[in-house]
């Protein structure tokens, strides 16, 4: 996908 | 942050716990395989290095630290503690690091969101994390009475991957965005290798047997 991976799980 | 994740995050670091007073309180690793440490090392470590770069919270930050500076402590122990080195495993514990490692490297390469060398290392300890646990498990087939500790610490790992996919499942449905094919599917292929382990650990509990897996 076009918007940004936020990675906020452990 | 929903309740199933704090569950899953506290049951991932009971299980640390679990594992540090088994090592600490009988001074022994017995069943415990070490490769399977150096790979949840390994998994911290690639995923963590965000540490350096983006701020999620402060529960994130500290788990993080914690995570990594406990695996390093139980490779320590293992390694290099002269009493604890002494009970490892080590002719039981042979799977193959390349096995797990070069795959995951590759699929890490081939399959990730953005083809950056922050985004492909933490892609990497996706899949790593997925089967990390394999020689942990192969370990345990191999050693008969496998000892409360080490169940126990295995099935909160277990529980913790549970936990995870119940925390998507719920942000599935409240977070329109939230879209993680590569985090569910090697999350669900991770949950799936506990299937049989907690088969026979319920079992065990069941009969109040001692743990025992089929070779």
């Amino acid at each position: 996908g076009g918007k940004k991976e936020e990675h906020d799980e452990l | 942050m929903n309740l199933f994740r704090l569950a899953g995050d506290m049951s991932h670091l009971l299980s640390v716990c679990v594992l540090l007073l088994k090592i600490r309180a009988t001074k022994s690793c017995r069943g415990i395989s070490l490769k399977t440490q150096e790979l949840y090392a390994l998994v911290f470590v690639t995923r963590y290095l965000d540490l350096f770069y983006s701020y999620i919270s402060l529960y994130n930050s500290i788990m993080k630290v914690t995570f990594i500076a406990t695996a390093v402590s139980i490779i320590r122990y293992m390694r290099f503690d002269k009493v604890v080195k002494q009970t490892y495993d080590k002719e039981q514990d042979t799977f193959r690091y390349a096995f797990l490692v070069a795959p995951c490297l590759v699929l890490a390469l081939v399959l990730n969101h953005r083809f950056t060398f922050t985004e492909v290392l933490w892609t990497f300890s996706i899949y790593l994390e997925a089967v990390a646990i394999l020689p942990q498990l192969v370990l345990m087939q191999r050693t008969q009475n496998i000892d409360n500790l080490t169940a126990n610490y295995v099935a909160l790992l277990g529980a913790y991957r549970g936990l995870y996919i119940v925390n998507w499942i719920y942000r599935y449905f409240t977070e329109p965005h939230y879209r993680q094919w590569l985090v569910w599917i090697s999350g669900v292929v991770q949950t799936a290798l506990y299937a049989d382990f907690f088969y026979f650990y319920t079992k065990a509990w069941k009969h109040n047997t001692r743990l025992q897996l089929p070779a």
